[in-house]
């Protein structure tokens, strides 16, 4: 299974 | 206040237009040394940064910094309504509730004014850190462009595997797979056709094609694009506006589960 990432989980929020 | 004169107004329209279909609602930022915007696509999967520095615009003037909540849809109707030569001037006020853009062309016999009423965009910002990429490939803009769209008529993800000998994009869908190759070009000739690889060491990532087709309607903007890879962290996408800033794109990956 092929999943997308999303940005979240590499970026924090400022 | 804000009056910000972009003497080649048709770089605003190609930004937009190639956002236009990942961002909605955006809020630019605009400070003395010039505009910003940092927006996510609805489903968080993809970043637009655009950087559009004082030295784009002739002259610049931004007193207090000011953020201008716009409607993209609404930008590009207002946009549309001017030449691809015209002169483009932003103006916008403190409380920053409307912004006016006024077009025109060279000849000077013709100026247009508009107003475009802005909004309050609750926008959340993400940090993005510095990256020491592991692969970064710089190729005709125009051939990212095909390439996406051909591989998109195979499937919804495309991978892109980087070695030193090339760069390859290859899909693989119900009805069949496909891939294209692009070798390195020779160090002499450096036009803009010519494909480059900077290899700290081999990468491999797999993405969502429908982004990078969107990402590609910055063709216009630039004669080359530079795709930066870590795996597994999100790919940046740049297209540089000439010496004077840059649109850039970040996609999180697909990974195997």
């Amino acid at each position: 299974v092929v999943l997308q990432c999303l940005l979240r989980g590499f970026f924090q929020n400022v | 206040m804000l009056e910000a004169r972009l003497p080649q107004g048709a770089v605003l329209k190609k930004i937009v237009d190639a956002i236009k279909e990942i961002v909605s609602d955006a809020n630019f930022d605009c400070t003395d040394s010039g505009i910003t915007l940092q927006a996510m696509d609805s489903s968080h999967v993809a970043l637009v940064s655009l950087l559009l520095t004082s030295e784009a615009f002739d002259p610049y003037r931004c007193d207090r910094n000011l953020t201008l909540g716009i409607n993209i849809k609404t930008l590009v109707q207002i946009l549309k309504c001017s030449g691809n030569d015209d002169v483009i001037t932003l103006r916008a006020e403190e409380p920053a509730d409307t912004l006016a853009l006024v077009f025109e062309p060279p000849s000077l016999e013709r100026i247009s004014e508009y107003e475009m009423k802005l909004m309050d965009i609750d926008n959340e910002r993400l940090e993005i850190p510095d990256t020491a990429y592991h692969a970064e490939i710089t190729m005709a803009a125009s051939e990212f462009q095909r390439i996406c769209r051909d591989m998109q008529t195979l499937s919804e993800s495309v991978t892109i595997e980087a070695t030193k000998e090339g760069v390859k994009f290859s899909a693989e869908g119900e009805l069949g797979s496909g891939s294209v190759t692009l070798k390195q070009g020779g160090s002499i000739d450096s036009s803009a056709e010519t494909t480059t690889i900077e290899l700290v060491q081999p990468t491999t990532q797999t993405f969502s094609v429908k982004y990078l087709v969107n990402f590609s309607k910055s063709t216009s903007l630039a004669g080359q694009v530079r795709l930066a890879m870590t795996a597994p962290l999100p790919m940046l996408v740049e297209y540089k506006i000439s010496d004077c800033g840059h649109l850039r794109f970040f996609l999180a990956p697909k990974i195997d589960d």
